[in-house]
């Protein structure tokens, strides 16, 4: 029994496997033009050899974590109470609680995205876009960029050359729809209705608001599919050329797709950017080995549409459950599960509890310096040809669905000889 | 606010049933 605890406690694996492969190695639970799969896209890490090549040079972890803090404070900012709204438009009694939205040049919406390659306009043209969770209106830099578009991997979008293309009339409701997907007021030219849509970091799109057919796959087309057509495009989204939005919001393609997918769908994120993923539209697949949370109500406000919430009940270590109240959970008004945000965080008790436990069952490993936003590290320099053994981490979230992480999630390698706990606290327990 | 992220959900097939109000999990989803 107690090897059988210990299997299931522990991962046992080479340090170097924590690295991603300098060549692409597919993975074989994407199969293109499978029947039962056509809804189903690849998912690329963006700055991974899966990608396409790369135009500028791939930003360095310490980046890539720093540009993770920026999304992070974002969607804090998005969520705090002073930033609720009253139904009849009026600002609530916390109006005159100042919002600092992070303002940090250099820094982008999130380096750690994950790309997926969809078809647009008739005859379709590829795009290569973020896929986002934690946002809802889905766009593209367009032609003829009347004020500004930044360097992209694919030829930048032409509706002029789409047979199915047209721009959406300011009164349509999809326009009116757009104060909630994107949290600003549209605008209107010639009749033709305007988006904004601007991120933490200053990082921003403008355009009007379009529709033509998005192709999935060659089974899987949705005409009139409504995005914006970005005329002036700021910030550092990579070489990727724009973003799709699976938010809850009426209009992301979440809510868009409903009467075909039910507001259905799944991916899975592979272990290193050298292998891929999937995204799935639809049941794609059985889900009998799936456990399933209901999601959690948000008390946070408008602002929360978008995000999907989901309550923590507990998390264990090494199969030890960590002693960490449910107050410190609802304390820090709830969690969200983000396909955008890299790191998890954690309010700081429960960060605490975790990285002490983690500390204490790792205790043979040498430690090591901290690492950007990671204070938890190990020098695995003597064991780079030996396996190294790390606790199981596992969350339950309510409703008693324990999610058990693979190893790829708990330590995540800096250089050749160190990896670090890759769990962060929040600096305030109520945010 | 708790944010889990993309890095823990790594290999885990992330299930989004919106209608049905639940979010799901399942090991080894790629």
């Amino acid at each position: 029994d107690e090897e059988d605890d210990d299997l299931h406690h522990f991962h046992t694996l080479h340090f170097t496997s924590l690295f991603p492969q300098s060549l692409c190695t597919p993975s074989s639970s994407f199969t293109p033009g499978s029947k039962q799969r056509s809804s189903t896209l690849q998912v690329v890490h963006r700055h991974g050899p899966c990608s396409v090549p790369h135009l500028t040079t791939p930003p360095s972890l310490a980046e890539i974590l720093a540009a993770d803090e920026s999304r992070v404070e974002s969607i804090q900012a998005k969520l705090a109470p002073s930033y609720e709204i009253t139904r009849a438009g009026k600002r609530n009694k916390y109006k005159d609680r100042k919002v600092d939205l992070p303002v940090q040049p250099g820094r982008s919406l999130g380096s750690g995205n994950y790309i997926v390659r969809v078809g647009l306009g008739t005859p379709p043209k590829t795009l290569s876009l973020i896929f986002d969770t934690g946002s809802d209106l889905t766009w593209t830099q367009c032609q003829p960029c009347a004020r500004s578009c930044y360097q992209q991997q694919d030829p930048i979008f032409n509706p002029s050359s789409s047979s199915s293309y047209s721009n959406v009339s300011c009164a349509s409701s999809q326009c009116s729809q757009l104060s909630s997907a994107t949290g600003n007021t549209p605008g209107c030219s010639t009749k033709t209705c305007v988006y904004g849509i601007q991120y933490g970091d200053q990082s921003f799109s403008v355009g009007f608001l379009s529709k033509d057919t998005l192709t999935i796959s060659k089974s899987a087309v949705f005409q009139n599919f409504f995005f914006g057509c970005g005329q002036n495009n700021q910030g550092l989204f990579g070489n990727t050329a724009g973003l799709i939005g699976l938010g809850r919001d009426q209009l992301s393609v979440v809510s868009q797709t409903a009467g075909t997918y039910g507001k259905y769908f799944s991916y899975c994120l592979p272990s290193s950017s050298s292998s891929t993923g999937h995204l799935s539209l639809g049941r794609s697949r059985a889900s009998g080995s799936v456990i399933f949370t209901p999601f959690a109500s948000s008390s946070q406000g408008a602002a929360s549409n978008s995000f999907y919430f989901v309550d923590i009940d507990g998390i264990s270590v090494g199969g030890r459950a960590l002693s960490i109240s449910q107050s410190v959970f609802q304390a820090a008004g709830g969690t969200i599960v983000d396909s955008g945000t890299v790191i998890t965080r954690l309010p700081p008790a429960a960060y605490s509890a975790l990285s002490t436990e983690f500390q204490q069952q790792m205790k043979k490993y040498p430690v090591a310096p901290a690492y950007s936003i990671l204070d938890t590290c190990y020098d695995f320099s003597n064991y780079t040809n030996t396996k190294i053994v790390i606790p199981t981490i596992s969350f339950t979230f309510r409703g008693n669905a324990k999610v058990n992480l693979d190893a790829s999630g708990i330590l995540i390698a800096i250089n050749g000889k160190q990896a670090c706990l890759a769990f962060a606290g929040n600096s305030d327990s109520s945010t | 606010v708790a944010i889990f992220g993309n890095t823990q959900q790594k290999t885990l097939e992330v299930v989004y049933d919106v209608a049905g109000g639940r979010l799901g999990f399942g090991a080894g989803g790629c």
